[in-house]
């Protein structure tokens, strides 16, 4: 999932 | 979203402003290595294509805007502004910055976590950015003496760097089934890069003299 792995960050 | 990442963040973008201030301030990049721009400019493109089809946050998709923009126009100016262009010191920016790219592209090939298109170009960004800072590490130690801008500049960068893995610690000991294994060792291997640069910068402010790398 997208938060999970980090993607959420920049 | 934590202060760490927060801080992070902004430190990264008034590394931009810092940058983008001298460029248009003094018109002139000199110190500044085009190569490690272009690296930059490479990263963003290939990590913010999920502004596509993926949303986030405003606050996210706004950075990932700006980080864009100066990136490309930081390259702008540095290639082919008819002022600015001119001060660009290509005999000392002579870092072989293609290796990065191929090295770094192998590397995504090989290690991710997933074998799809934009998930192996994701972990390529990842992997560009922690050797994006070389050709200007290169470059400093061949400038002699370095502007306060520059000097400026690369420790933010360094700073966001360090918060980065600060926001790390935080998310994994606060959230539940946080875990980026390739971003944290890119990250740290990334802020590795920073620590002889620290040590210089720190000791010449100490000192109160002008920044130069031996």
């Amino acid at each position: 999932d997208y938060m999970e792995t980090g993607k959420d960050e920049l | 979203m934590n202060v760490f990442r927060l801080a992070g963040d902004l430190t990264h973008l008034l590394s931009l402003v810092v940058l983008l201030l001298k460029i248009v301030a003094t018109k002139s990049c000199r110190g500044v290595s085009a190569k490690t721009q272009e690296l930059y400019a490479i990263v963003f493109v290939t990590r913010y294509l999920d502004l596509l089809f993926s949303f986030v946050s405003l606050y996210n998709s706004v950075m990932k805007v700006v980080f864009l923009g100066s990136a490309f126009s930081i390259v702008y100016f540095m290639r082919y502004h008819k002022v600015v262009r001119h001060t660009y010191d290509r005999e000392l920016d002579t870092f072989r910055s293609s290796f990065l790219v191929a090295g770094s592209m192998v590397l995504a090939l090989l290690i991710n976590s997933k074998y799809t298109f934009f998930e192996v170009l994701w972990t390529f960004s990842i992997y560009l950015e922690a050797v994006a800072i070389l050709p200007q590490l290169v470059m400093l130690q061949r400038t002699g003496n370095i502007d306060n801008l520059t000097g400026n500049y690369v420790f933010l960068l360094g700073m966001y760097r360090g918060l980065y893995i600060l926001n790390w610690i935080y998310r994994y000991s606060t959230e539940r089934r946080y875990w980026q294994m390739i971003v944290w060792v890119s990250g740290i291997i990334q802020t590795a890069l920073y620590a002889d640069f620290f040590y210089y910068y720190l000791k010449c402010w100490n000192e109160n003299r002008t920044l130069v790398i031996p």
